[in-house]
C-alpha cells in the first residue's frame, strides 16, 4: 500500500458519497445519469466476486463492501426513493454499445479462462467506460450542478492517482497489470476534457455550461 | 499477459 494508492481509494470513496449527500440532501437526482450509476453496482458485483474467495486484508474486504453498499444505495435513490427528480430523458446512452464489446473483449483478453477472472476483466473494462453516459448527459443538457462536477472531479482524480501508485508499484514491486493499466490509462483519459472544464470554469467559481 | 491474481486492488 503506498500513499497513491490509499489517496487514490479515499477520493473514490469521496466521490461517492458526495454525490448520495447530494441526492440525499436536495431530494433531488436531476442531471445525475442512472445508467453509469447502475453500470458502477455492475462493476463493483462483478468485480468484488472475490469476496468470497479471496481475502487480501481487512482494508481490502471493509473498502469492498463500502463501495457496493454506496453503489446500490445510490441506485435506489435515483430508480427508487427519488425517482420522481430523475431526469431520464437526458439519459438516453445506449448501454448495449458498451455492454456488447466489453463483454466480448473480455472473453478474448483476460489472465485465465474461468468464470471468476472473466467477470474481472469485465468489470475492469466497463468501469473505463461507465462514466460515458453521465458525460453524454452533461453534452446534452449542457450543463452540471457544481455539486455534481465536485463527484465527476474526485472520480477522475481517483483514476489519476491510480496511474501514479502503478508507476510506483512497477518500480518498487515489479508488479504490472496490464489490464488494469490500459483500462486505466483509457479511463483516465475521458476525464480530461472534463478535468480542463473544471479548472477553467468551475474552480473560478462559475457554473459548467457548454457553450 | 502474465496473471496477477488473486487481484489486491479496490
Amino acid at each position: 500500500m503506498n500513499v497513491f494508492r490509499i489517496l487514490g481509494d479515499v477520493s473514490h470513496l469521496l466521490a461517492m458519497i458526495l454525490l448520495l449527500l447530494k441526492i440525499w440532501r436536495s431530494k433531488c437526482c436531476t442531471g445525475i445519469s442512472g445508467k453509469s450509476q447502475i453500470l458502477f453496482a455492475l462493476v463493483f458485483t462483478t468485480r468484488y466476486l472475490d469476496l468470497f474467495t479471496n481475502f487480501v486484508s481487512l482494508y481490502n474486504t471493509v473498502m469492498k463492501v463500502i463501495f457496493l453498499l454506496c453503489a446500490y444505495l445510490t441506485v435506489y435513490m435515483i430508480y427508487g426513493k427519488f425517482r420522481k427528480t430523475f431526469d431520464s430523458e437526458n439519459d438516453t446512452f445506449r448501454l448495449e454499445f458498451l455492454l456488447v464489446p466489453i463483454t466480448g473483449l473480455s472473453f478474448l483478453e483476460n489472465y485465465s479462462f474461468t468464470p471468476l477472472e472473466i467477470l474481472w476483466t469485465f468489470s475492469i473494462y466497463l468501469e473505463s467506460v461507465a462514466i460515458l453516459p453521465q458525460l453524454f448527459m452533461i453534452s446534452k443538457t449542457g450543463e452540471a450542478e457544481t455539486i455534481t462536477t465536485h463527484y465527476l472531479f474526485f472520480l477522475g482524480l481517483y483514476r489519476a492517482l491510480y496511474l501514479a501508485n502503478w508507476i510506483w508499484r512497477y518500480h518498487t514491486e515489479n508488479f504490472y497489470d496490464q489490464i488494469a493499466v490500459v483500462s486505466g490509462v483509457v479511463q483516465t483519459i475521458f476525464y480530461c476534457d472534463f478535468f480542463y472544464l473544471y479548472v477553467t470554469k468551475v474552480l473560478k467559481g462559475k457554473k459548467l455550461s457548454l457553450p | 499477459l502474465v496473471a496477477k491474481t488473486p487481484h489486491d486492488e479496490l
